[in-house]
This record gives C-alpha cells, structure tokens and sequence, in this order.
C-alpha cells in the first residue's frame, strides 16, 4: 500500500458516493446513465468474487463490501426507486458493443484459463470501457451537471492515481501488472476530454457543464 | 506473461 494507491481508492470511494447521495438527495437520476452503473456494477461483482476465497486485509474486505453495496444501491435507485427520473432515451449506448469484445479478450488475453481469472480480467477491460455510456449521453444531452462532472473527475482520477501506484510498485517492488496497467491507460485516455472539459468549464466557468 | 495473481488491489 502506498500514497497513491491509498488516494486512488479514496477518490474512486468519492465518487461512487458523490454519485449516490446525488441520486438520493435530489430523488432524482436525471443525467445519469444507468446503463454505466450497470456495467461498474457488473465490474465489482466480477473482480471482486475472491472475496469469498481469499482474506488479504481488513481494509481490502471492507473497501470491496462498501463498493459492492454502493454500486447495487445505485442500480437500485436508478432503475427503481427513481426510476421516473431516468432518462433512458438518452441512456441509448448500446453496451452489447462494449461486453461482446471486452468477453472475447478476457477469453484471449489473461494470467491464467481459470474462472476466476478470466472474470478477473474481464472485470478489468470492462471497466476501462464502463464510462462510455456515461460520456456518450452527456454529449448526447450537450450538458452535466456539475455534481455530475465532479463524480466523473474523481472516477477518472481514481485510476490515474493508480498508474502513479503502478509506476511507484514498480520501481520499488519491480511489480507490473500488464493487463491492469494496459486497461488503467486506456480507461485514464477515455477521461482525458472531460478533464480539459472539467477544469476549463467547471472549474473556471459556471457550474454546469455544457458542451460546444 | 508477468502473471501477478496476487489481488491485493482494488
């Protein structure tokens, strides 16, 4: 565990409950896109199943636990509870194209031909691609919110902070994780246009972001 | 490949 690392899961932890008490207070899922929480949701339960295998720290239980419950509560509220609020007509990405590749490259490209590692990478190139839902209904929609636009900037930088964890574990450790490493730069890459969106708009201009 | 199976991390 190291600095980065550390920051890393704070933020990612930010995030998700940015995005929650958003949905909660407000009793409302406008702008959100179920489909991507759908798919983060899917990523935890896929990564995290070694949680009924393997103990490799308190603070590793209990971060998945909180993620885990988060990310269901989440689905819950959107497709549910406020389900009168979502926007399914802008949630139109069709994630068929994100699952269907990211299924066939856990299948071709992992550590290990075992169900738990497949599903490990799978959960891995999924949620480098899980975002796209979202993006793709704030360009559909042209604005964010800003609450919305926060929970983006720290789900992004959740795994940048991880490839600063990633470069640190190397040069100190000598650990590569090639697949976690490959998916975290591209997932970082996705975000890259919102980040310059983030801070010349949000950041600097009015609190809502609209798009050109 | 360099298999890390050790999932220490989130």
């Amino acid at each position: 565990m190291n600095i980065f690392r550390l920051a890393g899961d704070v933020s990612h932890l930010v995030a998700i409950i940015i995005l929650f008490l958003k949905i909660w207070k407000s009793k409302s899922c406008a702008g959100i896109s179920g489909k991507s929480q759908v798919l983060f949701a899917l990523v935890f339960t896929s990564r995290y199943l070694d949680l009924f295998t393997v103990f490799i720290s308190a603070y590793n239980t209990i971060m998945k636990l909180v993620f885990l419950v988060l990310s269901y509560a989440t689905v819950y509220l959107i497709y549910m509870r406020f389900r009168g609020s979502y926007d399914s007509e802008n949630d139109s990405f069709r994630v068929e194209f994100l699952l269907v590749p990211v299924t066939g490259l856990a299948f071709l490209e992992n550590y290990a031909f075992t169900p738990l590692e497949i599903l490990w990478t799978f959960s891995i190139f999924l949620e480098a691609v899980a975002i796209m839902p979202q993006l793709f209904m704030i360009t559909k929609t042209g604005e964010a919110e800003s609450i919305t636009t926060h929970y983006l900037f720290f789900l992004g930088l959740y795994r940048a902070l991880y490839l600063a964890n990633w470069v640190w574990r190397y040069h100190t450790e000598g650990f590569f994780d090639q697949i976690a490493v490959v998916s975290g730069v591209v997932q970082t890459i996705f975000y890259c246009d919102f980040f310059y969106l983030y801070v010349t708009r949000v950041l600097r201009g009015s609190g809502k972001m609209s798009l050109p | 490949h360099t298999g890390q199976c050790n999932k220490d991390e989130l």
